[in-house]
């Protein structure tokens, strides 16, 4: 474990923990994709499914079930939820995240590290972790303004990926068999995608100005 | 090199 890592899982931990925050403080999920956050929930699923079957740590298993955990909650709150289901944005949340699904799938089955049930399912929660995040940033073009709980769920979930990008590097300098280029390079469109995010976040708060992300 | 090696990471 190294700082980049550890900062990376805390920046992760308080995106989710932000999310949760304005889920239950304003019983409203305006402005949050459902999509996005069914494909966070299948992307822990297919990713943690060594759960049970490789210890690592206490702080791994922790923090997996945390994960696994809070991304069900958060589904089914918005799914079933009388209060919150009300506010959710299904008529702008229109992103065929299908697609996404199938072609992360399609891609593990050809791109992974091991042709076994469990590198394919991972190969395929790295790929599909990577696009997840596409029908949030359509939503959040689409209903303009967005308010600060949201803005901060988005910045720390692609901050955490770039914290972990930092991580990549500092192990590839320091062991001898790290390889994770599957990872690595997921991680970089991951992180590129919130590219423009990141700099409309970055103007609103230097200029102190509401996030308005263009059309 | 056991796969808990190469998957430590979340």
């Amino acid at each position: 474990m190294n700082i980049f890592r550890l900062a990376g899982d805390m920046t992760h931990l308080m995106s989710i923990l932000v999310l949760l925050l304005k889920i239950y403080a304003t019983k409203s999920c305006s402005g949050i994709s459902l999509k996005t956050q069914e494909l966070y929930a299948l992307v822990f699923l297919t990713r943690y499914l060594d759960l049970f079957t490789d210890f690592i740590s206490v702080y791994n298993t922790v923090m997996k079930l945390v994960f696994i955990g809070s991304s069900l909650a958060i589904v089914w709150c918005m799914r079933m939820h009388r209060t919150v289901k009300r506010s959710y944005d299904g008529q702008l949340d229109t992103f065929r995240h299908y697609f996404l699904v199938a072609a992360c799938f399609l891609s593990a089955l050809i791109v992974h590290e091991k042709f076994t049930f469990q590198e394919i399912f991972w190969a395929f929660s790295i790929y599909l972790e990577a696009v997840a995040i596409l029908p949030q940033l359509v939503l959040l073009q689409r209903s303009g303004n967005v308010d600060n709980l949201t803005g901060q769920y988005v910045f720390f979930l692609g901050a955490y990926r770039a914290l972990y990008i930092l991580n990549w590097i500092y192990r590839y300098f320091t062991e001898q068999h790290f390889s994770r280029w599957i990872a690595c390079i997921s991680g970089l469109v991951q992180t590129a995608l919130y590219a423009d995010f990141f700099y409309y976040y970055f103007i609103s708060w230097k200029n102190n100005s509401k996030l308005q992300l263009p059309a | 090199r056991s796969r808990i090696l190469e998957k430590d990471e979340l």
